[in-house]
């Protein structure tokens, strides 16, 4: 009813998203310092929440933030990201002044304007990593076996970037993710 | 389908006063 009557007021209606927040403390659990900030279904709702909000490139080392579909957890034991993988872009660190509220911001206008064409369903959220060594932003779709719809996708989303033609970005499996290594989990696909 | 708006679309929102 509350998205009729804006619909009604002339505002640009979008599935409901969910933005989420959080900060790696070693003192609890991942889980608990998960906060729901707040959910939007309209472009200009989605500029009000961006606008007040810190840039990512201001928030605090170990802080993340994830926009995902409503109903969808930002976590990989959600049923709808378990057999997932995700785009994962690693930025340098100098990046973070550079480049990453860009990348962020645009990871964002890919998601809500659905700009995967038919794969759009398959994306089930994006993650923002802030951390010492090397922030990270990925994009999180639900099916890793998918490989002509995670093909898709990653192509549209590094063009999207405007990454340099050199760049290459790998996709992982979240079950080859989870298991803890030493080493980075193996990319499934790369564009 | 899901309704796709296209980034430049998008972007003109940015700046503009909340009207609801």
């Amino acid at each position: 009813e509350e998205k009729k009557t804006k619909e009604a007021a002339g505002a640009h209606p979008l599935p409901r998203w969910a933005l989420w927040f959080s900060k790696n403390d070693r003192s609890r659990a991942w889980r608990d310092s998960l906060q729901l900030i707040t959910k939007f279904d309209t472009v200009e709702d989605f500029w009000a929440v961006y606008s007040n909000i810190k840039l990512a490139s201001r928030l605090s080392t170990g802080c993340d933030y994830a926009l995902f579909r409503d109903g969808i957890e930002p976590m990989w034991e959600d049923s709808m990201n378990k057999k997932g993988g995700r785009w994962l872009v690693c930025l340098a660190r100098q990046q973070r002044h550079t480049d990453l509220d860009r990348l962020w911001l645009e990871t964002l206008l890919c998601l809500i304007g659905e700009n995967f064409a038919e794969h759009g369903p398959e994306v089930c959220g994006a993650v923002i990593n802030i951390r010492t060594k090397r922030d990270k932003i990925a994009v999180w779709t639900r099916e890793a076996e998918n490989q002509e719809g995670v093909l898709h996708i990653g192509r549209i989303y590094k063009e999207r970037l405007r990454l340099s033609s050199t760049a290459i970005i790998g996709y992982q499996a979240h079950v080859d993710t989870a298991v803890k290594s030493s080493f980075l989990p193996k990319n499934k696909f790369m564009v | 389908g899901k309704k796709q708006y296209d980034r430049e679309f998008l972007l003109d929102f940015q700046f503009m006063p909340a009207c609801i």
